[in-house]
């Protein structure tokens, strides 16, 4: 990616991350729609052997042989038995059954984690800088499970199961799928025997934002990614024929507009079809939209293909004005005649402009990438939301990362919207989703691997949560951009990613295998199901009292009862250990909103060696509240050099 | 003939076995898998076995089949493939 490595300090702070040896053992494994090893992102210059542990294998099919892999790609499986059950035979003039990667996703997700350095990267000039994933040392296994049909989940339980036997150190999935629980979700499972070999398996949270309750990834045992904008953009006014301008984004590059405003036309009043406002295929009336610049509402349909419409229609332009459901978010495409989107609040501007005009006209100015937006980060407004609806008491998303307009690398097979219709080919792409947020966490989790590899999953996931930001440099809280004012921990998690400061988190909320089991037993799980999730046979003790709100996790989510009358008292327990230097460490919570009492006992914990572990318990008094209150703070735990962070999200239910 | 159809219909499953409860009969857990899928059909196949994630197999059934293969010993949970999507 290009711009993301400056923006989370790691062009700064290249010499605090090793870059040799340890770092280049790490393996970052990436559960997606294969990759494109053509691509710079994938060249092995400067990388020695092979790790001695590795055990993968590069597998043949369509166009892709055990040549394409090389010291930086080193392995690449593709899982495809499930599929091809249930959808009939893969049609290999369509897609290669095969690791290689005709879709892009897969390539973007894969060099964003682990990609080489590569110079003079850009989208038709957009975004242009050097291109480099999180861990460009990392070596990279792919593992192909995702085909034109879906992602099946007996091929990811077959991937993640090679991926435990190959040794692979980080898992990078991408995806997910409803709302199972813990013991029917394939990804929680294969998660929970990666967790147990040692290997760290972030994942994103979803797209399902703005909505409470939109989470998928949720198992305690997961890094759970949402994604934030980062501090670029890309805009491109609209200038209607009154003057006026609005902002938008759009990263177009081809034949530009004539010098002048065009014939407008609102794709609603260009149309028969009920939903003729949305630019859905074959829903435009030619003659009403031949020479004209079209505005299209943002839904249902793809965004790029909105624009594929007005073109095979005959319009020349398009603006794309998104409705409530995105609010302001700005998100820019590749599209293939000029466009570009407009957030809600310009949208409903440009249709007013329309009411009071009998012959709108409009242009649309591009002006290439800028850098240096503020407020940056601000959480995508797609970005899923808590509260948890598997485990309440688990707070979710853990942290975000950036996740708009990434640059990374792309297939070949396929042009930058990924329409059929697109036969531009680019070496580099920038898309959204939390797809693109995950694989930042991968490739951050293989640096603190590197650095620390005798961490556990649970430490160095704890490393990143603990040590993200909530506030931006000028102490203002971070904002989600679908309100506009500040994120809760249900939006961010601990918070907005900060490698650098991951890379010493003083202290750090450690968990085992038998944590995870006890926190199982506290959700009442049967043995069957117990065995079904982690293999063996494992019964919870009858005597002994298991709570979900004692599993060690690096942030506290609370829940009261709204019916009870009076006040009621929650606590957690939770351990911290020494990562550090010694030091004495004190608690401080910042609260925002009353309703709800919080103390700390103790409130000093001191450390003198390497290891030592300290509990602590939180009491939680809260006072009556009407049902869906929610109120939220922060614990910090600081010896004056080290700042240990944890988000508090209390809800009455 | 639509409803006969759908009875008949296979769909996957993923099959969670309990390995500890293998018989002593068996020499290796994938023939004791294979004996349990063959016991409810004759015809389905196995995609895939696991042993690393979770001790099973996934494979094609009936809806019939898959309530019969759940009713056996040594049977953990036979749960429907889910389909999951990029995000």
């Amino acid at each position: 990616t290009t711009r993301t490595p400056e923006f989370l300090g790691l062009s700064k702070a290249a010499d605090l991350f090793p870059e040799s040896d340890s770092a280049s053992e790490v393996i970052v494994g990436v559960l997606d729609t294969g990759v494109w090893p053509e691509s710079k992102s994938f060249a092995d210059t400067g990388l020695g052997p092979i790790p001695s542990g590795w055990k993968g294998a590069c597998e043949s099919g369509t166009n892709f042989n055990s040549s394409n892999c090389n010291r930086k790609l080193i392995g690449a499986r593709y899982f495809a038995k499930g599929y091809e059950a249930t959808l009939g035979p893969i049609d290999e003039t369509k897609e290669s059954k095969s690791p290689r990667d005709d879709d892009g996703h897969g390539s973007h997700t894969a060099s964003t984690a682990a990609g080489s350095v590569v110079e003079g990267a850009s989208l038709f000039g957009y975004a242009e800088g050097t291109a480099r994933g999180m861990a460009t040392r990392a070596r990279v296994a792919i593992y192909k499970v995702c085909w034109m049909g879906g992602c099946f989940s007996s091929d990811i339980l077959a991937a993640m199961e090679k991926a435990v036997d190959d040794n692979v150190n980080v898992l990078s999935m991408s995806l997910g799928g409803g709302m199972s629980d813990y013991y029917r979700d394939s990804v929680a499972i294969g998660a929970f025997a990666a967790m147990e070999k040692g290997m760290l398996v972030s994942c994103s949270a979803g797209n399902a934002g703005p909505g409470p309750y939109s989470l998928s990834n949720v198992a305690p045992w997961i890094t759970t990614v949402g994604a934030g904008t980062l501090d670029r953009d890309f805009p491109a006014y609209v200038r209607l024929g009154n003057g006026r301008n609005y902002s938008g984004v759009s990263l177009y590059k081809g034949s530009p507009l004539p010098g002048k405003v065009l014939p407008f036309v609102y794709a609603g009043n260009a149309s028969n079809a009920t939903n003729g406002n949305l630019c859905m295929m074959g829903t435009l009336i030619p003659e009403k939209v031949a020479g004209k610049i079209v505005l299209c509402d943002r839904g249902m349909n793809a965004r790029v293909q909105k624009g594929a419409v007005v073109k095979a229609a005959g319009g020349v332009g398009m603006i794309l004005a998104n409705t409530a459901a995105n609010g302001e978010e700005l998100v820019a495409d590749a599209h293939l005649l000029p466009a570009t989107a407009v957030g809600q609040k310009s949208g409903d501007a440009i249709k007013g402009y329309f009411l009071s005009n009998p012959n709108p006209t409009v242009t649309i100015l591009f002006e290439g990438t800028k850098v240096g937006i503020e407020p940056s980060p601000v959480v995508a407004a797609f970005s899923s939301r808590g509260p948890n609806s598997i485990t309440p008491e688990i707070l979710k998303p853990d942290l975000i990362a950036p996740g708009v307009n990434i640059l990374a690398g792309w297939s070949g097979a396929v042009g930058p919207t990924g329409l059929v219709t697109d036969t531009r080919r680019v070496e580099f792409n920038i898309i959204s989703g939390t797809s693109m947020s995950c694989p930042h966490v991968s490739g951050l989790a293989a640096l603190l691997k590197a650095a620390h590899p005798d961490w556990s999953p649970a430490a160095i996931r704890s490393a990143l949560m603990t040590t993200a930001y909530t506030e931006y440099k000028n102490k203002e809280k971070m904002q989600d951009i679908a309100t506009g004012k500040a994120s809760t921990p249900f939006d961010h998690g601990a918070g907005h990613v900060d490698p650098v400061s991951a890379l010493n988190p003083g202290l750090v909320y450690d968990l085992t295998v038998e944590d995870y089991l006890g926190f199982l037993c506290a959700l009442n799980y049967t043995e069957f199901q117990i065995r079904s999730l982690a293999r063996r046979n494992f019964s919870c003790d009858a005597s002994k009292k298991y709570s979900v709100t004692d599993l060690n996790y690096p942030s506290f989510s609370v829940n009261f009862d709204s019916i009870t009358d009076g006040s009621s008292l929650v606590k957690y327990t939770r351990t911290l250990t020494n990562v550090g230097s010694p030091g004495t460490y004190k608690a401080s919570i910042t609260q925002q909103t009353p309703g709800v009492k919080i103390s700390i006992q103790p409130g000093t914990l001191s450390f003198s060696q390497a290891n030592e572990k300290k509990s602590y318990t939180v009491t939680f008094t809260g006072s009556s509240q009407p049902s869906n209150t929610f109120s939220f703070a922060r614990l910090e735990w600081s010896d004056g050099k080290y700042t240990v962070g944890s988000p508090i999200a209390i809800s009455w239910t | 003939a639509a409803p006969l159809e759908k009875k008949n219909q296979r769909k996957t499953y993923i099959v969670h076995m309990a390995k500890s409860e293998m018989p002593a009969s068996f020499l290796h857990h994938t023939h004791w898998y294979d004996s349990s899928l063959k016991s409810v059909s004759d015809s389905a196949q196995m995609l895939y076995t696991y042993d690393n994630v979770i001790h099973g197999f996934s494979t094609q059934l009936t809806n019939e089949e898959a309530q019969q293969l759940e009713s056996q010993a040594g049977i953990l949970a036979v749960l429907p493939e889910l389909r999951y999507e990029l995000h």
